[in-house]
């Protein structure tokens, strides 16, 4: 299994 | 009162066949522009985004804006009800806990209804900027799943490099390795066969293939996919909603767009 980013570290959550 | 209505049930299926493996549960937001939703896997790593426009509805009305939370999976199962050329209506009353969905077959003397208890769901709603990427690809969408189901075979991740002269698609793995290299074509006979490759510079990013092989489930959408990157940002990946309609000509109804971010190291 690869390792990947997470979403949140790229867009704002509001 | 909220109320809309498609005259074509199969594209709603192929919406849900498109999410449902991806997201279970997710609130559609309702204005009188239109519907969309927006939801995270569980892992955080892909978002979907659809959005369907108020006037590719048939008959659309949204007397205030409503957010509908629902079990998706629940939705696909109503769904399976319908026939794929019912016209479907979906209903809902301000402060109901409950859609109604309407299915009215081509017959015109069959009418089913269903209604789908509503959830009230926490709000994950990630902000996405306007982008100006670095690198588009707009292919066939029938190739570029067959190009995630085949890279799948070698590995877990595919590498999707775009030079000068084209884009390539790589894989490692036990087994050994495999790549796909598209350049830029165009057919005046067959647009959706064309290759269009948009590049400022450059680029070599890895995504993991499992969340691809779930993006391709929207590929029934639309002849052609867009893929677009950036350098440290999510890649996109966008169907167009192409409805077709009795007399053979499509209206673009909406989009659903995937992010998913990039493998760590890259």
């Amino acid at each position: 299994e690869i390792e990947q980013q997470c979403l949140p570290n790229y867009y704002d959550d509001s | 009162m909220f109320e809309a209505k498609l005259d074509r049930g199969i594209v709603l299926k192929k919406i849900l066949d498109a999410i449902n493996q991806l997201v279970n549960e997710a609130s559609w937001e309702c204005t009188s522009s239109g519907m969309s939703l927006q939801a995270m896997d569980t892992s955080h790593v892909s978002l979907v985004a659809v959005n369907l426009n108020g006037d590719g509805f048939s008959k659309f009305r949204c007397d205030r804006n409503m957010v509908l939370g629902m079990n998706l999976v629940n939705l696909s199962k109503i769904l399976k009800c319908a026939g794929n050329d019912d016209k479907v209506t979906i209903k809902a009353a301000d402060g109901d806990d409950k859609i109604k969905l309407i299915f009215e077959a081509p017959n015109e003397y069959e009418v089913s209804q269903y209604e789908i208890k509503l959830m009230n769901l926490d709000a994950e709603y990630l902000g996405i900027p306007e982008t100006s990427y670095n690198v588009t690809v707009k292919m066939p969408a029938a190739k570029f799943q067959r190009i995630c189901r085949d890279l799948n075979q070698i590995g877990d991740a595919v590498t999707i490099s775009c030079t000068k002269s084209g884009v390539d698609f790589s894989a490692t793995g036990d087994l050994g390795n495999g790549s796909v290299s598209l350049s830029q074509n165009s057919s005046f006979d067959k647009p959706e066969d064309n290759v269009t490759i948009s590049m400022q510079e450059p680029l070599s990013q890895t995504f993991a293939l499992k969340y691809l092989n779930q993006f391709t489930k929207a590929t029934p959408l639309c002849s052609q996919v867009t893929l677009s990157l950036s350098p440290d940002v999510p890649l996109v990946v966008e169907y167009k909603i192409i409805e077709e309609n009795e007399e053979d000509s499509k209206n673009e109804i909406g989009h659903i767009r995937y992010y998913l971010a990039p493998k760590i190291d890259d």
